[in-house]
């Protein structure tokens, strides 16, 4: 029996605004950990993402909000959606990470390569 | 059947080397695409490992060279390992990739997470 999304994603995601620094940024994700962060607007609403890559292809830019790194067009998966559909997405749009949203479009979570990794970790 | 981590790995792996700036690190990860940077001495020996975290993480800090960002105990898998183990290897010290290296600890391939992510995809 194959998972679906909201088993296997992280609930509780960290995000930051569209005006928040990059250095703002890098401070999260050493805190954190983690290396995808969901970018919302001021009514929490899915406008962007950032990850540690978008981060670090900025190094020597001059770069300074993450509204000049992120991506606008965000890749998601639903919670219902069985696991191995959103192993095919993110390889299809060759990405690391997504965040995983509701039928009203709200931020539910976010399931990355590394929770998928975990899964197969248990296979035997 | 699990596949073995020769199957799954990437070949062609690309380095750096200590010295190399972590501009010049920047500008390879934003061409490849690519989050993993193993970093070799002269003698090509893996001595080193440098991913988007390390550089997004030294945003701000004033550091300038791989070997000041570098981690240096590299976390690495054999050829002939089950991925089902590297998977919890993978796990077990909250990384996304390591190098794959044979009898000899040459450098003969990459695993992450993501090409785990590609293993599922295919389940149906
Ligand atoms: C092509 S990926 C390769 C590097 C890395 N594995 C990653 O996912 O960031 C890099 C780009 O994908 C974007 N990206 C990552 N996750 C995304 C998502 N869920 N939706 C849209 N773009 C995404 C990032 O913002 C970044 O610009
Ligand atoms: C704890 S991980 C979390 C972030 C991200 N998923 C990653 O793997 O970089 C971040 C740290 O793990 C280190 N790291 C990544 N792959 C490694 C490996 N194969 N062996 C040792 N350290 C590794 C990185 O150098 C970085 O300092």
């Amino acid at each position: 029996a194959v998972p679906f999304a909201r088993d296997v994603m992280t609930r509780n995601v960290i995000t930051a605004g569209p005006d928040d620094s990059i250095v703002y940024a890098a401070r999260l994700f050493a805190d954190k950990g983690f290396d995808h962060l969901p970018i919302v607007d001021e009514s929490s609403k899915l406008v962007g993402i950032v990850t540690s890559w978008d981060l670090a292809v900025a190094i020597g830019t001059g770069k300074e909000k993450l509204s000049d790194v992120q991506t606008k067009k965000v890749v998601t998966a639903r919670e219902d959606e069985p696991v191995d559909a959103v192993a095919r997405r993110l390889e299809k749009y060759k990405i690391s990470g997504l965040p995983v949203v509701d039928s009203k479009g709200e931020l539910k979570g976010i399931l990355t390569s590394d929770d998928i990794t975990r899964l197969l970790g248990k296979v035997r």
